[in-house]
């Protein structure tokens, strides 16, 4: 644990919207190891803090890995994440590249 | 259809 990842980039998504607005696929045991951002939804809060891209791999949320965990699992912790009064934001360390170290 | 591993789950937020 610890390893720095290659080409990663922390991006801060203010909840500025009632909604994320962001879609995911893949998790541990399918094709696609750490979910990957299939969709952004116009007017979510995703789409507002105009970092987070199509085809992004999501490596982290709010520091917790997502290596290892299956769809469901990354997709809670995701939903926790925005659902949460504590921080009026989330934090993704996301890649670009499609990989799985 | 597919092994279990092999589904495409999609999950939106």
């Amino acid at each position: 644990p610890g390893l720095l990842e290659p080409m990663s980039t922390l991006v801060r998504v203010p909840k500025s919207a009632s909604t994320l607005g962001i879609a995911i696929e893949g998790g541990a045991n399918t094709r696609q190891p750490l979910p990957r951002i299939v969709t952004i939804q116009r007017g979510g809060s995703a789409h507002n803090c105009r970092q987070l891209k199509v085809g992004q791999v999501i490596l982290e949320v709010n520091g917790i890995s997502l290596r290892g965990r299956e769809h469901r699992e990354a997709a809670c912790l995701i939903a926790e994440a925005f659902k949460t009064k504590e921080k009026d934001y989330i934090d993704f360390l996301i890649t670009e590249f499609n990989v799985a170290l | 259809s597919p092994p279990k591993e092999y589904e495409d789950e999609v999950t939106f937020f």
